[in-house]
């Protein structure tokens, strides 16, 4: 059980705080408006209502003791840095921020955050991606270089063994999960399949590799 | 190279009519606000002026003949909406539309749109597993039922083997990734890694399984 403090209840913080209390954590959210704190009061551990650049109104909601704060204000960046510089100084050990742009970014950077988050730059490479290629269901980059994409499976892949098809050696890739549905209207997923598995028609293969070679195999679906 | 229409240039709708551009495909950007359209007139393809809920506009910027509609309209629910049956009575096959509140996203789906997002809770939802947990870096959601947690290798797992690991006998999960820092600064992903692969202290590890299965893992390596 870990203790959080999310400042700035909009829709990302708000869901931020919802979440994090339904994995088990205590959490007090923050906002200076009445109707985001009393949206959550019901759901989440505390929530509070003060002016979060306030320091004083900070620790008498016992914001220090927290292990990480979550600071998710857009719309005026100048109390997102004030309110990062007010946890800093009342010690608080790990700040995540969400920027809106680039520069927001930077300085939260330079003010020592833990980690800085874009929800929508990010999600909209997410769903770009997916979009732009008829062969894409579903795509995610992670931060170490690789990317996983969910594609149909080819109609040349049917009927074959993975064995057969060779993914890696040809592609570079590596199938680590099957979708398939089953009979009576359902959804089966085999994740790391062996060797022996035939690839059916209307599988949903979930590939892995970097982003040139799932972009190579796109064409190769086309 | 495919045709799509953004409608509402806010935060995540410019995120994504710079992205599908990027990728290679023609844009055209729709905004109310002159603002917005000259922030992107630059980038994308092309960027128009107008209220989209007016069927006549729509069609005098040539909407009716794109593959795609992404429409990103947040505040204003019934804008949202409206253009949403707009672009379904001009006769735009694939809508994708963002939601903000569980019963907007319903009233999409029974609107016909293709795929319903919530950019800022899908976020949330990965971010908040990866703060939940001391050991987890990076964390994805699939929509076919798997996870995939970036850990940090565990004391126990320095200077052995996958073979002797047998991560998936004992974890039931499959280790897909193994990121290192290289000396000189660097950084190394190798995906996929071999049986004798070594792992080294410092590394990270992108496992992949159930959510359960990632929680189990994540109360051994507390
Ligand atoms: N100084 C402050 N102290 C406490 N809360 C604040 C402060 N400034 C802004 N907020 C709150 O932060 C919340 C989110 O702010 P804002 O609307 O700027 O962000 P947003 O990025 O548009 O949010 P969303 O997550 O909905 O996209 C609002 O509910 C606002 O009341
Ligand atoms: N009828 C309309 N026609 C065209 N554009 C519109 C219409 N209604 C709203 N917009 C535009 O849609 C954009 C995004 O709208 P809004 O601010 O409601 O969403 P948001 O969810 O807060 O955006 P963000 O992506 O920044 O989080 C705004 O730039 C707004 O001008």
């Amino acid at each position: 059980k870990r203790q959080f403090a999310v400042i700035g209840l909009g829709r990302f913080g708000a869901a931020m705080a919802t979440t994090l209390t339904t994995l088990g954590h205590e959490v007090v959210g923050i906002d200076a408006r009445d109707d985001a704190v009393q949206a959550l009061a019901d759901t989440i551990e505390q929530a509070v209502q003060l002016d979060a650049t306030d320091v004083k109104a900070l620790r008498a909601a016992g914001v220090q003791n927290v292990e990480v704060a979550v600071v998710s204000i857009g719309e005026n960046i100048e109390a997102s840095l004030l309110v990062v510089m007010q946890l800093r100084e009342i010690g608080v050990k790990a700040i995540v921020a969400k920027a809106v742009t680039p520069i927001h970014g930077r300085i939260l950077e330079k003010l020592g955050v833990t980690r800085v988050v874009f929800p929508e730059r990010e999600m909209a490479i997410r769903l770009a991606h997916s979009l732009a290629s008829r062969n894409v269901l579903d795509y995610v980059e992670f931060s170490a270089g690789f990317s996983i994409a969910e594609v149909p499976a080819p109609e040349a892949f049917v009927g074959r063994t993975l064995r057969q098809l060779e993914i890696r050696p040809r592609f570079g890739l590596t199938l680590i999960a099957v979708r398939r549905q089953v009979p009576g209207g359902g959804e089966e997923t085999t994740v790391a399949p062996g060797a022996d598995e035939v690839i059916r028609t209307g599988d949903r293969l979930a590939l892995l590799g970097s982003q040139a070679q799932i972009e190579k195999l796109d064409d190769l679906l086309r």
